[in-house]
C-alpha cells in the first residue's frame, strides 16, 4: 500500500477558496501537500482538464479525493500505438 | 505516402481544392513517438512563414536542436515526465530525451498526414512513386508522448494541453488504451477540450479486429478511423515440390534464393519447444533448419522477428502463415531473409504438404509491386470492429481509410523491421495498422479545414462520413477480408473516405460542445463525471429529457432491448436529426434501405428544402423493429439526395 502510482487529479475550477486569489497552481499544490508533504506535481493542466498529475499511494489518493474542490482522482492509464 | 493520393483521387486535387490555398495555414498536431526531421518529407521549399496564429515551439533535447524545425515542421515538443515518474529516467543509450523519433512510427504517421512531395520514394524498390502527405502543404507539429515503455496519460494530457495553446487545427492520435469510460479516458477528456477549441481530433480505431466490440477511441467528439486496403500489393509466390503454387506477400529485398527447389521444414518439427511452430527466439534446432526454408506460424512474437530467428538458426528462407486470427489478410514485411506471408487457407495446405511429404521442397518467387489489385478497398482483418462498447447507441467506427502496407517516412535510427539486428537504414518504410489510416483522415480533415475554414470539427467529420462509399463501382458492398463477405457498418462505419466528394457534401450534421454536454446528460453521468470531461460546473437540466439517439450524429445505431417489445411484438424508436445546408439552395428527398424485414424506417418530413447556406432543417426517423434473437444485427441506410448531392448515413440495429 506504500507503493506510489501516478494519478490524474481533477479539480473544480469554480471551488478555489478565495484565500488563493485565483492562484490555481498554489491551490493545487497546497491540496496535494495536505495529504502528502513530499509529493510533487508532475504536470499542471488548465485547458484539457483543470488539475494536475502526481504520484501518490492509494491511501493518499483516497484522502485527497475527500478534500473540498477535488472532483476525482483517477489512476493514470497507459496507451499503446496502433 | 505513395499510391494513396491516386487511390483517393487527390491527384486531381489541383481543381478540387482550389480554395485550399489556405492549406499552408493549417497545422496538424501529431501525438506519437516524435519525428526524424531530416526526412525529405519535411522539406519546406517554397513555404512561407508559419501562420501568424501559431504559438508552438521547437524544443531542444538529446540529438535535437531548434534548427531541426523549419517551415514544414513548425513545432516539436516532447513529454517524458509522466513516463519517467513511473519508469525512472529515460535511458539515453536507448532513446532520445527530445522530439527525435527513435522508433519510426511517429515519422510515418506525421509524414502521412502532411508530408511534402518527395519524388522517387520507395522502400528497397517497393511501392515506388512520389510520396506526399494527404495535406502536403499543411504544417506539422509533433508532440512526442510515446516512449519504449508506452504512452502515459499524464504525458498525453500535457501534450494535448500544449497543442491547444499552440493553436493546432487538427490533432492526430494513432494510439489507444482499453475501453475505459469517457470520464476515465485521458484521450477522450483531452479531445473534448480540443473539440471545444475547434480542433478536429482523429484517432485510430485499434487493431483488435475482427473481433466485435474491439474498438478504441469511441467518444462521439472523436473521429474514429478503421483500416482498409489499397489497390497495391507485393506478391511473392510459394512453389512446392508437389507442383502447387500459393500466393503470398513480401517486401524482402536482397540476395535471392538459388534457382532451384530447396529443402522445406515445418518449424513445429524442428524444435524442442511445444510452441516451436511460432519460430520464437531460441526455439529452432539449427541442425534441423540449416540450409532449409522454414514454415512458421503467425502469432505471439513479431512477424519480422520470426524471420530473424530462422536466419539465426541457419535457415535460408521462411514461409509465414496466417492463422485463424488473421485469415486471408496479407500484411507485407521487409524481412531480413527471403520470406513471404501467406493466408490461413494457403498456410493450412502448405503445412499439410510439409508435414506429410517425405522430402518436402519449396521455393519463393518475388514479384515486386503490383497495382490495380481488386477488389479494393477491403476492410483489414485487424481493423477493430463495433458495436461501440461504451455507448452502443453511437455507431463506431466512423469511417475507414488506407491502413494496409502504407509507405511513408521513417526514422534514421532504426531499420525497416525495427529489429535490433537490422542495420539497414531507409528513408521510407511500409507498415500497416489503424495507426496508418488515422493520419490519412487527419490529413484529409486538414485539407477540408483549409477549403472550409468556417466548418466545425463535427461538420468536417460529417462531410467525410456522409460522402464515404460503401460499395465498389460494380455495386457490390466493400468486402471484409476477415470473412470474405460484404462488410457492415460495424466494420466500415459510414464507409471508405472519399475526399473528392467530402469538400462538397451538400448538407452536414453539425454538433456543438453543448450538444455533447447533453449527450453526457443522456448517459446519466454524475455532475462530477460531467465536470471531469467538460470542465463545466453546470448540471443537467432536470426538466429536460435527454436522449442519446438525438445526438446529431451522421450515423444511426438503434439498440433494442428484449424488455421493450410493444404489444405487437415490435419496438418503436425515434431519432431526430438536424441538417445544415452548406451547398446551393435545393430540395432533398429521403430514401431509406433496410436489409431486414424486421426493421422498418419512416422519415418525417421526407422532403427538405433549403434556400440559403447554413439554413437548418430537422427530421425524425421512426424505427419500427420486430423481435429478433439477442445478438442479432440488421443494417440499412438513410440517404438525402437532391439529385446532385447524396448525404448518406449508415444504420445499425442491434438486439
Amino acid at each position: 500500500s506504500a507503493e506510489k502510482q501516478t494519478y490524474i487529479v481533477h479539480m473544480s475550477h469554480h471551488h478555489i477558496p478565495p484565500s488563493f486569489n485565483q492562484d490555481h497552481t498554489h491551490w493545487f499544490d497546497s491540496s496535494l501537500k495536505s495529504v502528502s508533504p513530499s509529493a510533487e506535481m508532475i504536470y499542471t493542466y488548465q485547458n484539457v482538464i483543470h488539475g494536475f498529475s502526481t504520484r501518490l499511494t492509494a491511501q493518499e489518493a483516497e484522502s485527497l479525493e475527500t478534500l473540498p474542490g477535488i472532483i476525482s482522482v483517477l489512476p493514470e492509464l497507459k496507451y499503446e500505438l496502433h | 505516402t505513395t499510391r494513396t493520393p491516386e487511390f483517393l483521387g487527390l491527384d486531381q486535387k489541383s481543381n478540387l481544392f482550389p480554395q485550399s490555398d489556405g492549406e499552408s495555414d493549417v497545422v496538424i498536431g501529431v501525438l506519437d513517438t516524435g519525428v526524424w526531421p531530416e526526412s525529405k518529407s519535411f522539406d519546406d521549399t517554397g513555404m512561407g512563414p508559419a501562420p501568424s496564429a501559431w504559438n508552438g515551439a521547437c524544443e531542444a533535447g538529446t540529438n535535437f536542436t531548434v534548427s531541426n524545425c523549419n517551415r514544414k515542421l513548425i513545432g516539436a515538443r516532447f513529454f517524458a515526465k509522466g513516463y519517467e515518474a513511473t519508469l525512472g529516467p529515460i535511458d539515453e543509450t536507448k532513446e532520445s530525451r527530445s522530439p527525435r523519433d527513435d522508433d519510426g512510427h511517429g515519422t510515418h504517421t506525421s509524414t502521412t498526414t502532411g508530408g511534402s512531395v518527395v519524388a522517387g520514394a520507395n522502400l528497397l524498390g517497393y511501392a515506388p512513386g512520389s510520396a506526399r502527405g494527404m495535406a502536403s502543404r499543411a504544417r506539422i507539429a509533433v508532440y512526442k508522448v510515446c516512449w519504449i515503455g508506452g504512452c502515459f496519460s499524464s504525458d498525453i494530457l500535457a501534450a494535448m494541453e500544449k497543442a491547444i495553446t499552440d493553436n493546432v487545427n487538427v490533432l492526430s492520435l494513432s494510439l489507444g488504451g482499453g475501453t475505459a469510460d469517457y470520464y476515465r479516458d485521458s484521450v477522450a477528456i483531452g479531445a473534448f477540450a480540443a473539440m471545444e477549441k475547434g480542433i478536429l481530433v482523429s484517432c485510430s480505431a485499434g487493431n483488435a479486429g475482427p473481433t466485435s466490440y474491439s474498438l478504441s477511441n469511441v467518444s462521439p467528439w472523436i473521429t474514429t478511423v478503421g483500416a482498409g486496403t489499397l489497390d497495391r500489393d507485393f506478391p511473392a509466390y510459394v512453389s512446392l515440390g508437389n507442383g502447387r503454387n500459393y500466393s503470398g506477400v513480401s517486401l524482402y529485398k536482397g540476395p535471392t534464393l538459388p534457382d532451384k527447389m530447396l529443402p522445406f521444414v515445418y518449424a513445429g518439427n524442428a524444435s524442442n519447444s511445444t510452441s516451436g511452430a511460432l519460430c520464437m527466439p531460441g526455439t529452432l534446432l539449427p541442425d534441423k533448419v540449416k540450409g532449409k526454408i522454414v514454415l512458421c506460424d503467425r502469432g505471439v512474437n513479431a512477424r519480422v522477428q520470426k524471420g530473424s530467428v530462422v536466419k539465426e538458426a541457419g535457415g535460408v528462407g521462411m514461409v509465414l502463415t496466417n492463422t485463424a486470427a488473421n485469415g486471408e489478410e496479407l500484411v507485407a514485411d521487409a524481412h531480413m531473409l527471403p520470406a513471404t506471408t501467406v493466408g490461413q487457407k494457403e498456410g493450412d495446405e502448405i503445412r499439410k504438404y510439409v508435414i506429410s511429404d517425405s522430402a518436402p521442397t519449396a521455393g519463393i518467387l518475388f514479384q515486386g509491386t503490383k497495382l490495380g489489385i481488386q477488389p479494393s478497398p477491403v476492410v483489414a482483418s485487424f481493423s477493430s470492429r463495433g458495436p461501440n462498447t461504451i455507448t452502443p447507441e453511437i455507431l463506431k467506427p466512423d469511417i475507414i481509410a488506407p491502413g494496409v502496407n502504407i509507405l511513408a517516412g521513417w526514422s534514421g535510427a532504426v531499420g525497416p523491421t525495427g529489429l535490433p539486428d537490422d542495420t539497414r537504414r531507409v528513408e521510407f518504410n511500409i507498415i500497416s495498422g489503424t495507426s496508418m489510416s488515422c493520419p490519412h483522415v487527419s490529413g484529409l480533415a486538414a485539407l477540408l479545414k483549409a477549403a472550409r475554414p468556417e466548418w466545425s470539427p463535427a461538420a468536417i467529420r460529417s462531410a467525410l462520413m456522409t460522402t464515404a462509399y460503401t460499395a465498389y463501382k460494380n455495386g457490390k458492398i466493400i468486402e471484409d477480408l476477415a470473412t470474405g463477405k460484404p462488410s457492415t457498418p460495424f466494420d466500415h462505419g459510414a464507409g471508405h473516405v472519399d475526399p473528392v466528394s467530402a469538400v462538397n457534401p451538400g448538407l452536414v450534421y453539425d454538433l456543438t460542445a453543448d450538444d455533447y454536454f447533453d449527450f453526457l446528460c443522456a448517459l446519466n453521468y454524475t455532475p462530477a463525471q460531467i465536470q471531469v470531461v467538460t470542465k463545466r460546473n453546470t448540471t443537467c437540466d432536470t426538466t429536460k429529457s435527454y436522449s442519446i439517439g438525438n445526438l446529431n450524429y451522421p450515423s444511426f445505431a438503434v439498440v433494442v432491448s428484449s424488455d421493450s417489445t410493444g404489444k405487437t411484438g415490435s419496438t418503436v424508436v425515434k431519432h431526430t436529426r438536424t441538417l445544415t445546408n452548406v451547398g446551393p439552395a435545393s430540395t432533398y428527398k429521403v430514401t431509406t434501405f433496410s436489409d431486414s424485414k424486421g426493421v422498418q424506417m419512416s422519415v418525417v418530413p421526407n422532403t427538405l428544402t433549403f434556400s440559403k447556406v447554413n439554413e437548418k432543417q430537422s427530421y425524425t426517423v421512426t424505427f419500427t423493429v420486430g423481435d429478433m434473437a439477442a445478438g442479432s444485427n440488421a443494417f440499412g441506410r438513410i440517404e438525402w439526395s437532391d439529385g446532385k448531392y447524396v448525404v448518406g448515413s449508415p444504420v445499425a440495429v442491434s438486439w
